[in-house]
């Protein structure tokens, strides 16, 4: 499904350089479940970002489906963002001035779907529905993280890309979440996650460890 | 140092009222390490925030070093907040436009000190000396969070609350942050922190558990 090939990433400020990628190889099958750990500012976040057509490598290639995303254009990279991507943001960027239910809703109205009962349905498998009138800044750190999850869920993606997605959550809320993750994934789903939570990480098939840029191990582990 | 008598807030949107604190009775003592634990929406932060004087209860008494603080005007709890006050956001809350040496001294520069040289200090206490120039967005989740932590401490406030304070961060990050808080506590400075990581309370030497608006438990801990 996906392919990074020898994957950098520099940003450049002034006249500083920051290597946050250094030649990164991963290749995640469909239906896989892969969680993503390592030290903070050790490129985790910005490898998911690059998965997730939000940025571009600086060198090397990244395949989506086969096809090599250099070539893709704005739009066609909006709309593959929109159709196959969900992303959990991990500082969820919920629109501040629409309420809960808004926010889920976004990614339809998006595509051009307008489906309100939808909506609800992805705010109560997140265990919201009883805060989908408010805004952001009315909601605990929590249920914003759970609004965001639902949001990335909604449009029922081919890949699921969640940065740190219990950060904020209790063990209950997280155990949760992970579970309607595992559902998602038994119907074909994929998933990459990012934690940095070894009781969240269990929850995965394949553990991708990075360090300074580089991914340092890549391994199979039973599923919780 | 801080007494809690009898405190409830609500809040109301339109017609709806939601009960975040219902009748809280909390005491902490000068040199505590208190941590606060319960599930997502039960009224953790809404409970920090009233005991950093970002808002006000609804019904009941805040005391804050034998004072009433609703007979402070603005001017004096603004005064309290800045320099005896120390507070990480569950958000981090760090101006955009600033760099993390900037967002560290920002408190310095409030109380009218200049003093370059202590915010750099902070930073290094939090192992970001190397980030210093960079900007929240060019920053990682981790590192952000980290910078919002060398902003409280900075002033050597008498309390430090922290919402979280790890919920970004990988398990030798969090241990680093930990222990740092636990230096500063023998020093003498209150520490009552917001934590769903079991691992993170176990620093605590007072675990109080919230669930639906109110204390359930408030028991002593031996610490780690
Ligand atoms: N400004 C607000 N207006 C309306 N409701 C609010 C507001 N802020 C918080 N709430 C609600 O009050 C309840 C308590 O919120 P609070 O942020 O204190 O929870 P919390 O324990 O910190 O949760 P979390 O662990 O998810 O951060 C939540 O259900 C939330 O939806
Ligand atoms: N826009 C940017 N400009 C400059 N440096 C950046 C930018 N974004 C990230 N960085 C740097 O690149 C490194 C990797 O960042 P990244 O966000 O990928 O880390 P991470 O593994 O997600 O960390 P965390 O676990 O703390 O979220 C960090 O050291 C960070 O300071
Ligand atoms: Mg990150
Ligand atoms: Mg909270």
């Amino acid at each position: 499904l996906i392919e990074l090939r020898q994957v950098s990433k520099v940003y450049r400020m002034g006249g500083v350089e920051v290597h946050a990628l250094r030649g990164v190889d991963l290749q995640v099958e469909a239906g896989e479940f892969v969680a993503i750990m390592g030290p903070s500012g050790s490129g985790k976040s910005t490898c998911l970002n690059l998965l997730g057509l939000l940025d571009r490598p600086s060198s090397g290639e990244y395949r989506f489906e086969g096809q090599n995303t250099a070539s893709l254009s704005e739009v066609e990279r909006a709309r593959l963002r929109n159709r196959r991507i969900g992303f959990v943001f991990q500082s969820f960027n919920l629109l501040p001035r629409a309420t809960a239910l808004e926010n889920v809703e976004l990614p339809l109205v998006y595509a051009g779907v307008r489906d309100r009962r939808r909506a609800l349905a992805a705010l109560r498998a997140v265990g919201l529905e009883h805060r989908a009138g408010h805004l952001p800044s009315q909601l605990s750190g929590g249920e914003q993280q759970r609004v965001a999850i639902a949001r990335a869920l909604v449009m029922r993606p081919a890949l699921v890309l969640a940065d740190e997605p219990t950060g904020n959550l209790d063990s209950l809320a997280s155990v949760e979440i992970m579970s309607l993750l595992q559902t998602l994934n038994q119907e074909g789903i994929t998933v990459v996650m990012v934690t940095h939570e070894p009781d969240v990480a269990a929850f995965a098939r394949r553990v991708v460890q990075f360090r300074d840029g580089r991914i340092v191990s890549d391994r199979p582990q039973q599923a919780r």
